[in-house]
């Protein structure tokens, strides 16, 4: 339905119609009202649900990261200290054969 | 609002929906 | 608003109104069933964006959930195989002396 100032679709017949027309045309209008206000309602309280779950997920996400990065880093901690105490292993060896 | 995310988007989107909660429609 | 089948709010009101005033009334409720099924086609669509982009979300923490296990058991893994070498280390040294 397009939007202007007259906005009823039909205002032409809008002036000439019978009074007990009009009052059944508001009512109609009344409950289209009342069930699409009511839609509305729930599609607005559904979107803040959701947002407020995407809200959570990425504090847990980030959560996550952070336990990730602390892992990763001390695997490569601990690598390096094995490949340190391999070649010192490698090099006392050596120096008893020799 | 621009929807991509990011917490200001979110605020606004937020904001948004809130508005149509609190929008009184329909008496006469 | 709560509706029954007299949906609108003030039906006595309604009875003795005058042409005109019921011709604004439909005005009015067209403008505003116009703005509200906007609202609400609006906050449809919002809603249906957040919830994809938790979807995105909720794959990419369940990525990041895989990867963490990995590097988890990979650091168990060094970690039993540094304490396994340190061991015999100690086992060798132990033996060289006696």
């Amino acid at each position: 339905m397009s939007m202007g100032d007259q906005c009823y679709p039909d205002a032409a017949l809008l002036r000439e119609a019978a009074p007990e027309w009009m009052r059944a045309e508001i009512e109609r209008l009344s409950r289209e009202l009342s069930e699409t206000t009511n839609e509305k309602i729930q599609a607005a309280e559904y979107g803040l649900v959701v947002l407020e779950e995407k809200q959570q997920l990425k504090q847990q996400y980030d959560d996550l990261e952070i336990d990730y990065e602390a892992v990763r880093q001390e695997l490569d901690q601990l690598k390096e200290a094995f490949g340190q105490a391999y070649s010192n292993h490698r090099k006392v060896a050596a120096d008893g054969e020799s | 609002p621009n929807l991509k995310a990011g917490a200001a988007n979110e605020g606004v989107l937020a904001n948004f929906f809130n508005s149509l909660l609190s929008k009184k429609t329909g008496a006469p």
